[in-house]
């Protein structure tokens, strides 16, 4: 799981049997006690923006009760925030579909015309199941007490260490294009972005990553390896075209994903704010044609400011 | 095993913590992702010189637990600050 807190949002990604809504009510009087920000509107909050998501679960019997089906997370989330609408994306039939809420833009906030950066925003989020075996054992490290990892910084724990160990030999500290080529030309380009990493790897399997990108991006990775239920999340708000100097677009970023997992099947959402991004029309095109998978599914929603992007594909 | 001197180095761990992590009776890998976007911008956050990112660490550990989840690391950046935790 992972938190990330920028200085006008968060973002909060949690697996297992995990209460994200139960922290909204101590989250909004932490701000107001804090900062001072009090988003009151009546009864209900009323902050810029709020999305909440999730792929339908595996076992939702196990959940705690809030989390157990989705339409007690949408009255739940309706009770505390004005002008929410939610989504059913995918087919009723299939036990893959993915669930969305989000709020409309509270308009009363947004005193000025949006910076670039924020117009430019886009998040791409690949959910896979079906992990190849081989690919999944990559992240199964049995008990830690038997092995050791090999490390230079002592001050260092053996989870971290390993989980640093999987990034590199998995290649998911390459997933995007911040130069450090050979060529002169590359290293020139890239000099100023700078990659973060903070791995762990579980005993006896699992694996969280997250990577900060040129000291303002994240991408983040989370996967459960076991056998009948494998599964791997990428998550990144990394403009891969911006970054790399045209060098890669996200389908390059796609690929180099699935390349890693080789799932039997999965599904990719892409928000990006609608108003300029000329990706979102790109990755539409590009993503009909994805090496080894059948495309499924392909949705276009309008929402409120974004345009999303919804695609489930199946291996051939 | 959260301390303030440790939380003036940029990358925190908790070590404890992490040693004594066990997955095997994880199971559900599909997440729960809520984002929550207070202000438009950075520009538009009330002129009071504190955001997000002055609420103490304390104060997220607590929030966290309300969720079941506790903070393995966090690494601080120019723009964003980055959680690892545990589940």
């Amino acid at each position: 799981s992972s938190l990330f807190v920028f200085d006008h949002k968060l973002t909060l990604k949690t697996c297992g049997t995990t209460t994200t809504l139960f922290c909204l009510e101590a989250l909004f009087a932490l701000v107001k006690q804090v900062l001072g920000w009090s988003f009151e509107n009546g009864l209900k909050m009323n902050p810029y923006k709020v999305f909440y998501s999730r792929r339908c679960f595996m076992f939702p019997a196990k959940q705690s009760w809030i989390h157990r089906n989705w339409n007690d997370e949408v009255n739940f989330l309706d009770r505390f925030f004005w002008h929410g609408k939610n989504y059913l994306v995918g087919r009723l039939d299939q036990a893959n579909h993915w669930n969305l809420y989000v709020t409309d833009s509270n308009q009363d906030l947004k005193t000025r015309e949006l910076s670039d950066e924020t117009d430019e925003d886009e998040t791409l989020e690949i959910l896979m199941t079906g992990l190849k075996p081989n690919k999944a054992q990559q992240f199964v490290i049995g008990n830690r007490e038997d092995r050791p990892p090999q490390s230079e910084e002592p001050e260092k724990d053996p989870g971290h260490v390993l989980g640093a160990e999987i990034t590199r030999t998995t290649k998911l500290d390459r997933v995007y294009d911040c130069g450090g080529g050979d060529s002169d030309q590359q290293q020139q380009q890239s000099r100023n972005l700078s990659l973060r990493e903070d791995s762990f790897a579980f005993s006896p399997c699992g694996y969280s990553s997250n990577v900060i990108v040129d000291g303002q991006y994240y991408y983040t990775l989370h996967v459960t390896p076991e056998d009948g239920w494998s599964y791997a999340s990428f998550e990144s708000n990394v403009p891969a075209n911006l970054i790399s100097q045209g060098r890669q677009d996200q389908v390059n970023v796609i690929r180099h994903v699935l390349d890693t997992f080789q799932p039997s099947e999965f599904c990719l959402t892409f928000f990006a704010r609608d108003t300029a991004n000329e990706n979102f029309y790109k990755l539409v095109k590009l993503c009909d044609n994805i090496p080894n998978y059948v495309k499924k599914d392909k949705i276009i929603y309008d929402l409120d400011e974004y345009q999303l992007l919804y695609l489930r594909f199946s291996a051939r | 095993t959260v301390s303030a001197p440790e939380m003036q180095s940029p990358t925190y761990i908790d070590r404890e913590l992490s040693q004594s992590l066990n997955s095997t009776d994880s199971f559900e890998g599909p997440e729960k992702l809520l984002e929550i976007w207070f202000y438009p911008d950075v520009e538009s956050i009330p002129n009071s010189g504190k955001t997000l990112r002055s609420i103490p660490f304390e104060n997220w550990v607590e929030i966290l637990q309300l969720v079941k989840c506790q903070v393995l690391s966090m690494n601080r950046s120019e723009k964003l600050d980055a959680y690892l935790l545990s589940e």
